[in-house]
This record gives structure tokens, sequence and C-alpha cells, in this order.
């Protein structure tokens, strides 16, 4: 089956490290770095890659949705514009379908998670993350994650998740909840719990094999001064964010896209 | 003695805490975190903070001017105005002191150096720093610094070390050059050449005192899998910029505000 995730954040947040890290595959090539005369874009772009892996013993084609140059220009207002126009585009597509007299084959490319990368900067929310998820949350799922969490000492994370959770409630932006079933059995329940106690997730990524100082092999960044291991759940919340995403709610993600995201969207465009 | 030196740079790059690591002192109290519903800044602002402090035996009255607000806006254009506003209306007031006839005591506050904070995104400079730069190179010792390096490994701070000089050298940036004297002995010019090769510096802060895993005190940042010592020269730069800054330059950078800065601008108010 088909699952689309977008990545939206400033250049060098770790975005194309984290999606490698998340699907264990080098989706994204190491970047060649930009000459200082290189052209530099003046637009937000919409790149897509995909590729066909497997999860669980399930084959799925995942594609991952880009955008490139948003937060990343001196005035940036309007970068949500592009990133909005394009979830918008992919309901049109979906929408057509549905309407085709045969509909044999509908491929499902809408946008079923944004991952939107927070800037691990340890005081609250900036204006253009507020900005980008006021005008995205009834769109997509978003699920905030904050960015290079090594950055953060466990005392900064916790802290700073409890000031973007008091951001995100006061501006009344619905971030991704993963819905709770009342027959899902006791420990079903308690991991779910256990996941959601960290949103937002605070992540690392690394595409990287590193030798800890007792000599263990680990995906990790290797520093003078320790190892931080990107699936060691006492360094950071990867773990969490890769069962959220990939094994415990792709379905409902794919489902909660379908069902309420997509048709308020068609409701909203009959009557307007 | 009188020494200013102002701080630019986006908000969470730890400029309060570097400051405070410099000068060993509280000049910036920690911050109260603004509420949700706080009214946020819509311009730049220009705050200056003073301290009588001591360094090497000598008393001097330390200016720090913060620039809170750039960088932080979905819109940054201009963000740099006030900013050269603010140095010039110091040249000026410098003007009309030397211009009175009665010229008894003369109060030098002309920003005698910039120290400007790049977000360590691992990548080249971003839009904003080459704007900024491009603008103030001409008006204070800019003297650029790579903010929370503890965010990069040693192979990527050297990378990005080189891309942001080329960089600057692209785009014809002039930063602060200490100097070096014919007459010097050996070890001076040694020590000159160790500052200017770790340029920009990549510098962490901390005001707090930790506990190494070998039970040394440190001042530094515990992390779960490590510490960060700050006066540590393998794990950042922070000695060097300090010496540079309080130990080496701090006549340098004064004089060469004086008789090449100043002059310039003085020279170009005659013609203009
Ligand atoms: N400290 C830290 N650095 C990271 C992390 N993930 C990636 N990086 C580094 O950050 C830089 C930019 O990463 P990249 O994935 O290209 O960021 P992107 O521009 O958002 O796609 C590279 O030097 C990475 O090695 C992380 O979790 N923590
Ligand atoms: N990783 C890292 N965090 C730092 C460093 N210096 C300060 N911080 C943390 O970054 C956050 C913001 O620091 P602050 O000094 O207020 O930044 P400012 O907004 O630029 O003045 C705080 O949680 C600091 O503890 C550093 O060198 N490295």
């Amino acid at each position: 089956f088909q699952f689309t995730v977008m990545v939206v954040g400033e250049s060098g947040l770790g975005k194309s490290t984290l999606v490698n890290t998340l699907f264990n595959t080098t989706l994204y090539p190491p970047k060649e770095p930009l000459p200082p005369s290189a052209e530099r874009a003046k637009t937000v772009a919409i790149e897509s890659i995909g590729a066909d892996i497997e999860e669980n013993g399930v084959r799925l084609h995942l594609t991952v949705v880009d955008t490139p140059g948003f937060g990343d220009f001196v005035n940036n207002d309007d970068s949500w514009k592009p990133i909005v126009e394009n979830i918008e585009s992919r309901f049109d597509s979906y929408l057509e379908q549905e309407n085709r007299v045969n509909r044999i084959k509908v491929i499902d490319n809408r946008v079923h998670a944004c991952l939107y990368f927070i800037q691990p900067t340890g005081h609250s929310l900036k204006q253009i993350d507020i900005e980008f998820m006021r005008r995205l949350h009834t769109k997509v799922n978003l699920i905030p994650i904050i960015a290079k969490a090594d950055t953060l000492t466990d005392e900064e994370v916790a802290d700073f998740k409890q000031r973007i959770l008091a951001d995100i409630a006061h501006h009344n932006i619905h971030i991704f909840q993963a819905p709770t079933y009342e027959n899902e059995d006791e420990e079903t329940l308690a991991e779910a719990e256990e996941i959601a106690s960290k949103i937002p997730f605070a992540v690392v990524g690394s595409d990287k094999i590193v030798e800890t100082p007792d000599r263990r092999l680990v995906r990790g960044r290797a520093y003078p001064w320790g190892v931080v291991e990107v699936d060691n759940e006492d360094h950071c919340d990867f773990v969490k964010l890769r069962q959220m995403l990939v094994r415990t709610y792709m379905e409902e993600l794919r489902e909660y896209t379908n069902d309420v995201l997509y048709e308020n969207w068609r409701t909203e465009k009959l009557y307007s």
C-alpha cells in the first residue's frame, strides 16, 4: 500500500538524516555541499522521493515529500502556501479518481503525515512554527518533533516540551493524537499512552554506525565527550517516533486522513 | 576604560549564556519564560546592559548591547537596519564629543566588537547571515562564532568552518583579523596564529558547574552520554574566543574601531 509523509523544517535541522534513519535506508544520499556562488532558491519547492520498503513483513510504497526552502529566506511570508497547495492538489486528484465511473485502482497519494521539525532553541515555538501549524493542522496529520535533540539536556527537553505544548494549546492547534480504542488490551493501551506522553518527540538521527566507549556498535553520533545513541530511549525519543509512525499508527494516520481531513476538505469544497 | 560588545543572532542560540560565560558573571539573569499569550515583539530592539569588571588586573566598564528580535520574525527584511543605526548613532555621539571646544572626558561608547552567532546547521551560512554581515562589516569588528557547537562532531565543525569561510570570502566580507606586528616575539606570534586558525570559533557556553565522569567540577553541560566542558579545548573553541576578545585583543579591537572604522565613517560623512 501507499504511505506518504511530508517533512517540513528549515535547512540544517537533520530532516534528510532522520528520514534515512526512520526507514533504515539511504533514501536521501549525502548532500553535495553547494559552492558559495551557487544561486539560492527564492521560493519553497516541493520534491518527492519514493521507495519500496518492507515494514513488519508488509510491503509498502513510501513517498517522502520534501519542502526545501521553507524557513530559509530572510522573508518567509507565505512560505506555507506552496505546501498547503500541494496537499490540496493531492486531495483534488483523489477526488477526481473517486468520481470516475470506472474506479478500478485508486492511487492514494494524499499526505498521510507531516513531520514538522522544531529548532531546539530551548525557549518556545518560533513565529514561523506557529504560523505554519495554524495553517496546516486541518489539512494534514501534524506530528511536531524537536530536531537535533542532542542539543538539549534532559531537563531542557522536559521544559521545552512543556512550553511547546502550551503554545500549541494556546493557538488551538490540533496535532495528531493517536486514537485509543475501548477494546484494546491493557498492554496496547499502556504502549499507546507511553508513546503519547513523549509528544513532541525529541529526536536524534544518524545514518552512521559508531562505537560506544563500552565497545558496542550503534547508530549514533560520536562526540569527544561521548556517544549519542539513536536507538537508546534514555538518549532520545527516536524509538517512540518510529513506533508511532511505522509500527503502531500507520493505519490510523491513513484512516484519519481519509475519514476526517479529506472529508472535511471535500465538504468545504462542495459548499464553497 | 570602556569596552562595548554587541551580540547578534536569533533567539535560542545561547547568546545570553555565552556572555555570562565569557565574563564569568551573571550579566544576564536566567530568563523568565514568556507565557504563550505574551505579545511578541514586532521589530528588532536594542538593549544595553553594563557592568564593572576586572580582567587581568585591569578594571573596565563592560557594556553588552543585545539585539532581541533579530532573525526571529517570519519576515526579517531590514532586520539589520536598527543595528546599523545604533552603531552609527554611537559614532555620531563620539564625533560630537570630539568636536566640543572643551574635550575633557570623552566617553567612548562605540561598539568595539560584534559577536555574530551562526546557527550550527552544518551546511553553510544562511541568507540572513550573509545579508547582515555584508551590511555591518564596514561599521564594526565582526567576530562570527558558531553557536551551540556541541551540536556538531569534530568532523562536522571542520567542514562547516571551511564552508563558512568560503561564503565569507565569496561575498567579500571582512571579519576581524587580529593584526600581527613584526616586533612580536615568537611565542606571541605563535599564539596569535593559533587563535586565528580557529576562526570562526565553535563555542559552547554554560553558567552551570557540572561533574565529569572522572569527578572533576567544570563549567559545562551534562548529557546522558557525557559532559561537554566549556574550558576544554578538545571540546570547543571557547578558550580561544576568550583569549581573542579579552586577553589578547581588546586593545586592538578598540584601536581598529577608532583608527579605521570610525575614521572611514567620519570621512564618508564629511564628503557626503
Ligand atoms: N546534533 C545533531 N546533528 C544532526 C542530527 N541529524 C543530522 N545532523 C547533522 O546535521 C547536519 C544537517 O543534516 P541534514 O540531514 O542534511 O539536515 P536537513 O538540511 O534538515 O536535511 C549534518 O551535518 C548532519 O550530520 C541530529 O540528530 N543531531
Ligand atoms: N547545546 C547547547 N545549549 C546551550 C548552549 N548555551 C546555551 N544553551 C542553552 O540554550 C538555551 C537558550 O540559551 P540562551 O542563552 O537563553 O539563548 P539566547 O536566546 O540566544 O540568549 C538554554 O536552554 C541554554 O541552556 C550551548 O553552548 N550549547
